[in-house]
């Protein structure tokens, strides 16, 4: 989706 | 051995109306703690997370820590088959390649066995960082619900603002734009209250996409008030309480500001 940031940006696996 | 039961058994009937279009499978991580799943939608923007701890479960045995692949579209329509008010039995052997499930009936005339397979789901989980969010709005839900649907038909991003005692949420399309601001309610205990809290008073303004938020209004019911939790550069989160041992929350990722 364009200008969607995606939600693994934020967070990481362990 | 796994075997929880829940008095009510809508509860999960709910939640699951509230991640079934947004997860298609998931592994359900049973342990002596309670029950926990969590998933990313197929376009990896927003996370869910529920959890049911042990406390909301009125029989709850967990030996040892078990797995449930479950895909959602079947563990839903076998959901469908019990009546809100059914009392929902969940039970696994330990190394399980199926799961139980038993409805009863509320006055016990009618029992209801059904087995569902599982699959291995190879999903990695996420660590969710702690953050000290700038701003923390509590809403009824069912407001929040109809605000995500009226805003959606003036284009696909829902804007969150919090100022002090107030947040507005606002869209923007070809067919004109809509603002719509809730203010914090005077000293009224009860569900229809809206509260806001913020960290150090600063306004906190972001971009999101109406088509998730309108997903995660499918939990409504599970609660009669939602929470929202914003900071800048960050992803959201709404939190549905489920009673005091439960919870269904979703974090998603801001849109990039224009």
């Amino acid at each position: 989706m364009p200008g969607q940031r995606s939600i693994t940006s934020f967070f990481s696996s362990p | 051995m796994f075997e929880a039961r829940l008095l009510q058994g809508s509860i999960l009937k709910k939640a699951l109306e509230g991640i079934r279009e947004l997860i298609t499978s998931g592994n359900w991580e049973c342990s002596s703690a309670g029950i926990s799943m969590q998933g990313m939608d197929p376009s990896h923007v927003a996370l869910t997370v529920l959890m049911l701890q042990n406390d909301l479960f009125d029989q709850f045995r967990c030996d040892r820590n078990v797995t449930l692949g479950l895909n959602h579209a079947t563990f839903s329509k076998i959901l469908k088959c019990a009546a809100n008010d059914d009392i929902i039995t969940l039970k696994a052997e330990d190394q399980p390649d199926e799961c139980n499930l038993l409805f009863q009936s509320a006055n016990d005339d009618k029992t209801s066995d059904f087995i569902i397979k599982l699959t291995d789901i190879d999903q990695e989980t996420l660590g969710i960082p702690d953050t000290e969010y700038a701003a923390t709005v509590k809403v009824p839900s069912v407001e929040f619900q109809r605000i995500c649907r009226d805003l959606s038909q003036f284009g696909d991003t829902i804007i969150i603002s919090v100022k002090k005692g107030c947040v507005e949420f606002s869209g923007t399309g070809e067919i004109g734009s809509a603002k719509i601001a809730l203010k914090e309610s005077g000293n009224v205990d009860d569900d229809e209250k809206v509260s806001v809290e913020m960290d150090k008073d600063t306004p906190c303004s972001l971009s999101f996409a109406s088509r998730y938020l309108n997903y995660f209004t499918k939990a409504t019911s599970l609660s009669d008030t939602v929470t929202l939790q914003l900071c800048p550069e960050h992803p959201l989160v709404v939190s549905y309480d489920i009673g005091d041992n439960g919870s269904l929350k979703y974090y998603l990722a801001p849109k990039i500001e224009e």
